[in-house]
């Protein structure tokens, strides 16, 4: 298991790495073992710089771009098998307008092979998702579905269900 | 693999039974706050096994169980089934005896997997609505990543904190999706 | 000490009950000692119950639930005694369109008295500002100031601070 | 009472001199994900005497100082002021004594509050520019919940987990509104 562990290590880091300039545009980042030696125990960290800026320690990372460098490292595992399906709770809550649309672009991309259920207020997110789905509660305190349709409709839809 | 349909019954404030018919691709859950899409997520980690009543923002289990609002009264049972559909490419890499459960089922086009839990906080697995053990259900979605601590599942407010995880929570992370 | 602390304690309680009140557009909340006996030593809790649903642990909020009810309690103590400024840092992210609407017009009629200082992401809240501040970073690492217009240029001045 | 203006020199990612000169009322402050808006936040935290790194998102107090970007190097210090205005009736109600530094100061029309530190780990408090101490700041905002601790300054990403703060720490919010 240790080969499988080393093995499964690298493909990740290539592939976080990867993910990271895409959601990013640019800068660099990358897993590392906290104890190379000791394969069987050793511990993951992630070193991420965004474009142009030093590398630090994660802790001086936006809010945002802790969010972007944890979505790439989430597709990124994802990639390395496949996975039933993804749920996403409000993980486009911190981005600005111009990181959700690349948020959006990767999950279009992905979600061709694998199944997403995203949860959302953005308004973005929701027009480029395959379905959407309604949740309201015509009686408080007891929830049930309401079917959102698509476009201009969805204005007046969704106002049904706030 | 990917899920078909979710049905509620009685879970959190999903008092009616409620069926929710998903696509592969992008299905995205939308509604006003406090109208019931975590709770569409937490029905999906209960039923794949969780069993941390804080990662269900309940006190204990039976909270779950629809608890009554102003006009009703609470119920006695909630119960949530997922139907699984697998296409020939992407079927289930199961761990485990060739000869087991979860080999069997790994090689359907289709199977459920439901949880129920009464009042008395007795709780019951079924897969294909025959019973099994939790350590079945597991099994099945073991190196998945949709257990209930791995890494496909994102609850509400946590993105952030991924990154901020210790390294040994990360290392569990990479053996999940080896 | 015993009776100021008490004196404001009530006070905070009446005016939690009445901003959540507001906020939710109904439903109740109050605040209560864990210890009356023991004034000095006593904790406090909130109970809160959104309109139509049942009283429950605060756990069971949602997340929007959860930050609303966390600015009427925030709204109250500021009420309290006359605060020099106040300081939120993208409270309203978890919040959907209609509740930021309530949380702007609760922010409009404090920002009367006291000085808000507030940091976000949503279109509504930047337009109900007096002033608004754009920061970015020409140079990659480097934040310096930008001045954002109010109105139809705010599109154009907040694209070039993106 | 209110902030007229924040003077950053140095200040984590803001390297040149910068000045934002605020209203009473509504200020928005706005922009895109990493450009520093947060940063500005940890800077009035900071100068009202926040001592936890973990606040600060940092791991030793110097990390506030710019530490360079690809193209400049890192600055030997960094130092915060804030230019407070008085009307008449809001002036601080100062705990303390009727003589001390922070009664004085709260009869002032306008005063600074300025904190700096250097490389080496020195640090300094300057009130209307002349040394003063930690104490005599944390005087002077005492129970007006703008200290560190208070209720008037919410993080971000914290908002949510207010109201399950333990009851220790809600009665130290009621304590410091009394
Ligand atoms: N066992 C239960 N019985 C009845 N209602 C419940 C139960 N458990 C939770 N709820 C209700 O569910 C609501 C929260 O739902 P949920 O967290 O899914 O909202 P949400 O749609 O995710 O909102 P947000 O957009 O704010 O995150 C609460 O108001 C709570 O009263
Ligand atoms: N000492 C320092 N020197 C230089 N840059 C720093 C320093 N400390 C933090 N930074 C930079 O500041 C950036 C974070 O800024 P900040 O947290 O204010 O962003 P923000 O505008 O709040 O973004 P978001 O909308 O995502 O919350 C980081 O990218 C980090 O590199
Ligand atoms: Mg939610
Ligand atoms: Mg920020």
């Amino acid at each position: 298991t240790r080969a499988r562990f080393k093995e499964t290590f690298e493909k990740a880091d290539v592939k976080f790495r990867e993910l990271f300039v895409e959601l990013f545009h640019g800068g660099r980042a990358t897993l590392k073992l906290t104890n190379p030696n000791n394969l069987l125990e050793s511990g993951v960290e992630i070193e991420a710089q965004p474009p142009g800026k030093r590398v630090g320690s994660l802790g001086v990372l936006s809010g945002g771009e802790r969010a972007l460098t944890a979505v790439s490292l989430i597709m990124a595992l994802f990639s390395l098998r496949t996975t039933p399906f993804c749920l996403l709770d409000e993980v486009d809550a911190p981005l600005d307008d111009a990181n959700v649309a690349r948020f959006n672009a990767m999950l279009r991309r992905i979600s061709e092979r694998t199944q997403f259920i995203i949860i959302t207020h953005k308004q973005r997110t929701m027009e480029t998702a395959d379905a959407l789905y309604g949740v309201t509660m015509a009686e408080a305190g007891v929830s049930q579905m309401v079917s959102v349709r698509i476009g201009g409709a969805r204005e007046e839809a969704l106002a049904a269900t706030a | 693999m990917r899920i078909r349909q979710i049905e509620l019954v009685g879970f959190k404030s999903f008092r009616e039974p409620t069926k929710v018919t998903l696509l592969p691709g992008l299905n995205a859950i939308v509604g006003p706050n406090g109208c019931g899409k975590s709770n569409i997520a937490d029905a999906i980690r209960w039923v794949l096994g969780e069993q941390s009543v804080k990662h269900l923002r309940a006190k204990e289990m039976e909270d779950v169980i629809f608890g009554g609002n102003e006009t009703s009264a609470a119920l006695g049972m909630a119960e949530v089934t997922l139907s699984f559909e697998q296409a020939d490419e992407a079927s289930l890499g199961v761990e485990g005896p060739e000869d087991g459960l979860a080999a069997q089922i790994a090689r359907l086009s289709e199977f459920t997997v439901t949880r129920r839990i009464y009042r008395s906080g007795e709780s019951q697995y079924l897969i294909n609505q025959s019973p099994a053990r939790l350590r079945d259900i597991t099994d099945l979605f073991l190196g998945s990543g949709v257990g209930p601590k791995a890494y496909a599942m994102i609850e509400q407010g946590r993105v952030s904190q991924i990154v901020q995880a210790k390294p040994e929570e990360l290392r569990l992370f990479i053996e999940e999706a080896a």
